[in-house]
């Protein structure tokens, strides 16, 4: 099972609509400091539900939402992850119990998305564009051995907080795995 | 319960010992504190490079300390295996040879899973089978400069040295 | 005690500005947080990197909170001059670009002080007048390996990439 | 002013008496992890005193002593700096007031020297050979710009230390400089 897809709309930096291939085997992403890198990586987590907002480094949900310099936030942002599961790493039963349909077994669309209205902001879970919640998300990946504690996706300063996190924590990396 | 933990620690001790033997000339391991009580103390890391005595993390050089610290990452994921991985600037402090290792242990995981690296390190950047380009645009908006396959040649990487 | 403080601030908040305007494309400025009370509150920094909203340090990217704390020990550094400078490793996070300036800047600096820097990253590395090896041996002993003139040639820093 | 020859013997990972020359204009310094090139500033602050020993990475004093991986650490290290003074900036004023005498006011040599007894550690200090106070050592070196506080030794991970801490310990920088 792979990644084979991100969209990414109005999320972060990227006011702009963006789509971008992701093949097997080993890619690697550079480009200068600021241009949005490690944005692409919260957009991953933020559409898997992989983290809190506070790991995405924004301060609350609205954060994640595009602001031009000049000129007022968007309403709307989503990011969408197109996953390749020829390999049925997520069986055709799990698909059903978090869509309540099995659209195609070959590719499972995961979305996220975030509103603003006049006084709130919401947030929507699809699969396959059927709405679901976030941890029938978190069950379905959970399966295909994707965790928030698994250490799959290391962020920027990830090294580090293991370096200077005391003994304790330390061995609680291990308590949250086991 | 205290089992459980027993069994997850004694497994990623033993891939810790793997990964860091073949990411640096030594032998190293996990600690814990108090082996009786593992609840009511915490895990350290020791290792001893080749040809120097055994240190715990905490006194390593930064690069030493970076280097233990991602085998303990990689030891996780052995324990825990996923379908991709996706790391963020992990090799900061790394000397050339260190990022060329870590590189190395990556691109063959890679044979079977999916792993996507951000770096600034251009012998990180250019080990990989594609390489895709983020820059920001006047309008604050990130753009993504295509997705370049890459033979060992001269590489998308134009922003790593 | 206030005015002295006030003093050392706007001095070092004007050499931050010039300084974070040469390294960045853009404005910055050290911000008290309670201008009427600085020893009751902090201070913080803020920099508008150029065609981008104002942003506080703490929500920066990884290199531009780099480059923002460099320029601030830029500033204090020509607030208070000295005459000689050590850095270790202060480049980590840096793009390549970034790099060049910050190498730029200090070799400029060195026009008429002597800097000492310690780097992985070739660009760095390789704009020095200098440079000096040092390795490991088998006794964990260090050793410094020649103190090279670089010619802008192939230089001594083979480990750095 | 500037430093002209850097001695170490003894020290952390210096087991074998070394002397490194030094240059004005902009020197580089690369190499392998962990093969001891942040000991050689360690070497530096701990030879003009601008340090405290938790700031050289080092528990207690004891831990600065060349340690092999087989035997015993030794029982002596010593840091050497040579000063060129030409531009006397240091004055011979200063150079008296600090060492008694002026010995040869165009070159400086500030060493210190830790001593293991079966007892006891004991730190000594010299100026051109003539034992001085640590006080008088930073004395004469704050009078040419050099002090813990200007941050003109930038060590590894001061950078982030500038990144992440709280407002108040940033605003206090200023403060001791002021
Ligand atoms: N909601 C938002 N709207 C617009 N721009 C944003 C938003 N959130 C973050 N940004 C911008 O994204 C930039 C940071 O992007 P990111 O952290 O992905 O950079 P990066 O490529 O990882 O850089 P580095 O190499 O320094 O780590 C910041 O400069 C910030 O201006
Ligand atoms: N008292 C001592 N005796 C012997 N060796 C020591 C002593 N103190 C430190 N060391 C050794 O010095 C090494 C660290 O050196 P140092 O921190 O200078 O490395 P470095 O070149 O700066 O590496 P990096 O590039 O990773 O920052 C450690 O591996 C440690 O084994
Ligand atoms: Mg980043
Ligand atoms: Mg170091």
């Amino acid at each position: 099972m792979h990644i084979k897809e991100l969209r990414l709309d109005g999320f972060k930096s990227f006011g702009e609509a963006t789509s971008i291939p992701f093949y097997e085997g080993f890619t690697t992403i550079s480009g200068p400091n600021g241009s949005g890198k490690s944005n692409l990586i919260d957009g991953v987590l933020f559409a898997l539900g992989l983290a809190r907002t506070r790991g995405m480094r924004a301060r609350r949900l609205p954060d994640l939402l595009y602001n031009p310099p000049d000129g007022e936030p968007v309403k709307e942002a989503s990011v969408e992850v197109v996953i390749d599961n020829e390999s049925r790493a997520i069986t055709e039963e799990e698909i059903r119990k978090a869509a309540g349909e099995v659209n195609d077994p070959d590719e499972i669309v995961i979305r996220r998305r975030i509103k603003k209205t006049s006084s709130d902001y919401y947030s929507y879970y699809y699969v396959d564009d059927r709405s679901v919640n976030l941890s029938d998300i978190r069950e379905m990946l959970a399966n295909a051995g994707v965790t928030p504690e698994g250490y799959n996706v290391v962020m920027q300063g990830d090294v580090n907080g293991i370096i200077n996190m005391g003994p304790t924590e330390r061995r609680g990396i291990i308590e949250e795995i086991a | 319960k205290e089992e459980k933990f027993m069994e997850a620690f004694t497994a990623i001790d033993g891939f810790f010992q793997e990964v860091f033997e073949e990411l640096s000339d030594g032998t190293g391991s996990l600690v814990l504190d108090d082996p009786e009580e593992p609840f009511e103390s915490g895990m350290t890391i020791e290792a001893k490079p080749a040809d120097k005595p055994v240190e715990r993390l905490e006194s390593m050089s930064g690069g030493e300390k970076s280097l233990t610290a991602l085998s303990f990452i990689f030891a996780i994921q052995r324990y825990t295996p996923a379908p991709f991985y996706f790391f963020d600037e992990v090799d900061e402090s790394l000397d050339a040879v260190n990022v060329e290792k870590v590189a190395q242990m990556i691109d063959d995981i890679a044979d079977d899973t999916q792993f996507v690296v951000i770096s600034h390190r251009s012998n990180m950047v250019e080990k990989a089978d594609r390489i895709v380009g983020v820059t920001m645009q006047h309008d604050n908006v990130s753009r993504v400069t295509g997705v370049k396959a890459n033979d060992g040649g001269d590489a998308e990487g134009a922003a790593a040295d």
